[in-house]
């Protein structure tokens, strides 16, 4: 295992042995800034751990970031550690996110399915759910992106358990989803939700289980295109960009309308790079290029979050 | 770890309602066979499915039977795989 953060490899995939590790070590060198907090168990009873970066203060406007809900997606694990690293490297130095970050609090949550995550390491590369079992079902794993309170088992999910979007047995029977619902309801003061996933190339806002725009449909619209110009200008990525229904799929039970129905007005969904060639397959070369966007792309959407305080 | 030798991405690109609807059915009837990484939402949207080595021949034989035109986005999953074990190894030495 990587025992400082100088000698770990950004451009690399790392099981979850090492991001937890890095998580560690991480936290020791910046503790000034950085903190972790345990929010909860996987089902098969691995932490689930939650980065706060903060300057102090008590209960200040926070904004959430989460990567890896679909296990699949390395890239988005990868591209949440290295902004991790980011923002205390650029604390101090990039004015934007200095004020972002002397006024409200970041939490971000780089395995968001552990179990998920440490069997595709160990037996299953494109595993997608969690790994709960429940006694008389075959099949293995809820999908974690439909088993959320709102909609829950509507249109784009699934009842039948061997499915990819099996939404699970109730609303939030799952963990890993109880564990962040419980976190940011008893926090209370979240402003904005980030949802990172991958691949094909896309910044969505809700709804996912309805095709009808949301109240400040305007306003997300032209903060997720300011957001995708920024992105594009690192690397000359294009992102499309709007609704989930209208964008992508329509989907229920999912993180985001979850978020936006709880109060949190900047609710945001990424798919990272790329869009196919190698899908969730996306060769490490690519993780530094990619979370450098993406950071230009959450860095505008935090901007945005800390000038229009609500 | 699962070996994936053999097995296929497709694209597919359905042109109306009725072919996204017969890929949807592919789910239904083989939901352990079929999985999509993109699945069917619009017309517009291209759909992209791993499909195992093993139902290649049956699948392949479904979408031309349907008049679904189709491309081999990765023509060998395990490919890529062992390439990205490769990289993680180089990595940590």
């Amino acid at each position: 295992l990587e025992r400082s953060t100088n000698s770990f490899s950004y451009s690399s995939y790392h099981t979850l042995e090492e991001i937890y590790s890095w998580i560690d070590n991480f936290v020791m060198e910046h503790s000034d800034i950085v903190s972790k907090i345990q929010i909860g168990n996987s089902f098969e009873n691995q932490s689930i751990l939650v980065l706060k970066f903060s300057t102090g203060g008590s209960r200040h406007p926070a904004i959430w970031i989460d990567t890896g809900i679909h296990s699949r997606e390395w890239i988005t694990h990868a591209t949440g550690i290295w902004t991790a690293n980011k923002i205390v490297s650029d604390y101090g130095k990039d004015r934007v996110l200095t004020d972002i970050l002397n006024a409200m609090d970041i939490f971000i949550e780089l395995v968001t399915n552990p179990d998920g995550f440490a069997f595709t390491h160990s037996m299953n590369r494109l595993w997608r759910k969690n790994k709960s079992i429940r006694p008389g079902i075959f099949c293995i794993g809820v999908d974690l992106n439909r088993n959320w309170k709102s909609g829950f088992g509507g249109n784009g999910s699934n009842s039948n358990p061997c499915s990819e979007t099996y939404h699970g047995p109730s609303p939030q029977s799952e963990p890993e989803v109880a564990a962040i619902v419980n976190f940011i309801t008893a926090h209370g003061n979240f402003k904005a939700l980030i949802s990172i996933h991958s691949y094909s190339q896309m910044l969505m806002y809700p709804y996912g289980r309805l095709l009808e725009p949301v109240s400040n449909q305007r306003e997300l619209y032209d903060l997720a295109k300011d957001a995708v110009e920024a992105l594009y200008k690192v690397h000359g990525i294009e992102y499309i960009f709007g609704s989930i229904s209208t964008t992508l799929y329509v989907a229920s039970g999912i993180t985001v309308d979850w978020a936006y129905d709880s109060g949190i007005k900047y609710a945001f969904s990424f798919e990272l790079r790329d869009t196919g060639q190698y899908g969730f397959l996306l060769p490490a070369t690519q993780i530094i290029p990619t979370a450098q966007e993406t950071w230009m792309a959450l860095r505008t959407i935090m901007e945005h979050t800390l000038n229009h305080p609500y | 770890q699962m070996n994936f030798t053999g097995d296929q991405v497709l694209r597919v690109l359905a042109k109306d309602e009725k072919q996204l609807s017969l890929l949807g059915d592919l789910e239904g009837l083989k939901p352990q066979k079929v999985d999509f990484w993109r699945g069917p939402a619009r017309p517009s949207l291209p759909v992209d499915m791993r499909v195992p080595f093993s139902e290649l021949k049956d699948i392949k034989a479904y979408l031309e039977s349907h008049g679904l035109a189709y491309s081999i986005m990765i023509k060998d999953i395990q490919v890529l795989l062992d390439e990205e074990r490769q990289a993680m190894a180089k990595s940590r030495r």
